[in-house]
């Protein structure tokens, strides 16, 4: 069962066109397994990304290199599914 | 278990033999009202459900589908809570009587039926369908850059490890052909309502072209009713345009075909992510986001018995 131990979802918000240019380079790179659940389309709209936990520290150091302001909107996504899973298990009880 | 359909919990998640026995719990309480298609397989075998609200003969129909990426529960959860509330209303509510007295619903309430077990067992953020690439260890298409509008262009991806891999031709998804075949055979489907989460948006063609659809000024000022509506609810707001205006380029996705079949009132949903939890929404955020749906859901299937074409 694949699981998501250490991996956060960062929502990133971008300045400019160039920003978004940027963040569009960074979810070609197919090596850091990135999961687009908003892509990088303009700046009016935000953008949410997984991250594998292998990946964060490139992740980050690419978003702070470039001055491109981001937040991490879930800490640990396998908590939330376990939280999931516990709460589908209590009601199936 | 739950014996009636009163007994069932609509505030929680479930999987997919849940919401199969539920379906036919709800068909079995309401066999005037409701029957029970199955439209096709999905790659692995399973029954492609579709639930047919019908008061008389030879209507024509309004098309609501749930689930087709299988990540997004709260669509499924949606549906489940959809079906229910027609059933409640049928009646009781003037504006539902009317509708179903004119026009029958179908509701797919789990459009990617592999792909939502396979998020219950193996991968919780699995997205696509489940069938096997030739050539590439990469399982699975995305369902919507499957349809042969626009299929193949630039606003999907050739690559079958990505999340919008298109497949190797429109329709081989069988989940995406038996659609198809469905909505040709029926000939006569006045709206398309396809629901995905998440990112609160109501989207209408085109997707794969910025060539404004041929009702497009119609099909805003629609959309722009029916989020309004839905806003009045829990203050959620939604953003709405076109696919290729309001976020991207698409290509090969449901509405384009379904609008170029000639079904005006094609929309896509993106349901909230308030809480900005995504695809893990909170299991107590099902019943405010069914409920506000429902009422964008109720304007445009209104505005449909009321312009008929």
């Amino acid at each position: 069962k694949t699981t998501f131990e250490g991996h956060q979802v960062l929502r990133i918000t971008a300045q400019d066109a160039a920003q978004i240019n940027l963040l569009k380079e960074l979810s070609e790179q197919q090596h850091l397994g990135l999961d687009l659940w908003m892509e990088p389309v303009h700046e009016s709209l935000p953008v949410d990304v997984r991250v594998p936990f292998n990946s964060l520290q490139a992740v980050r150091s690419f978003l702070g290199y470039n001055h491109i302001q981001y937040r991490v909107m879930i800490e640990d996504v396998q908590d939330l599914l376990d939280e999931e899973q516990r709460h589908m298990l209590k009601s199936h009880v | 278990i739950p014996r009636t359909t009163d007994d069932f919990d609509y505030a929680n998640y479930h999987e997919l033999s849940t919401i199969n026995s539920f379906m036919d719990m709800l068909v079995a309480e309401n066999n005037n009202l409701i029957s029970k298609i199955v439209i096709g397989q999905s790659y692995e075998g399973r029954p492609l459900n579709v639930l047919k609200f019908s008061t008389g003969a030879n209507r024509p129909g309004i098309w609501i589908d749930t689930g087709i990426h299988a990540r997004e529960w709260i669509t499924p959860a949606s549906g489940i809570w959809f079906a229910k509330k027609i059933v409640n209303d049928y009646g009781r509510d003037s504006v539902l009587t009317d509708i179903l007295n004119n026009y029958d619903i179908f509701l797919e309430i789990v459009t990617n039926p592999d792909g939502y077990q396979f998020t219950h067992t193996s991968n919780r953020m699995w997205r696509k369908t489940r069938k096997p690439n030739p050539g590439s260890s990469c399982v699975g298409v995305d369902p919507n850059r499957n349809w042969d509008t626009g299929f193949g262009g630039p606003g999907a991806s050739g690559n079958p490890c990505d999340e919008t891999y298109h497949g190797p031709s429109p329709n081989s998804e069988p989940e995406i052909k038996a659609i198809v075949d469905f909505v040709k055979s029926h000939g006569n489907l006045k709206t398309f309502l396809s629901i995905h989460s998440y990112s609160q948006m109501l989207l209408y063609p085109y997707g794969y072209k910025s060539t404004p659809a041929k009702d497009q000024a119609e099909l805003h000022e629609l959309a722009r009713k029916a989020t309004a509506e839905l806003q009045s609810l829990h203050n959620t707001r939604y953003t709405y345009g076109s696919i290729i205006t309001t976020i991207y380029q698409a290509d090969g996705v449901t509405i384009d075909w379904t609008y170029d079949q000639g079904i005006k009132y094609s929309y896509t949903f993106e349901l909230r992510d308030t809480g900005r939890y995504g695809f893990v929404l909170p299991a107590d955020q099902i019943l405010p986001t069914a409920e506000e749906t429902w009422l964008a859901l109720m304007v445009i299937m209104e505005h449909t018995k009321n312009n008929p074409y």
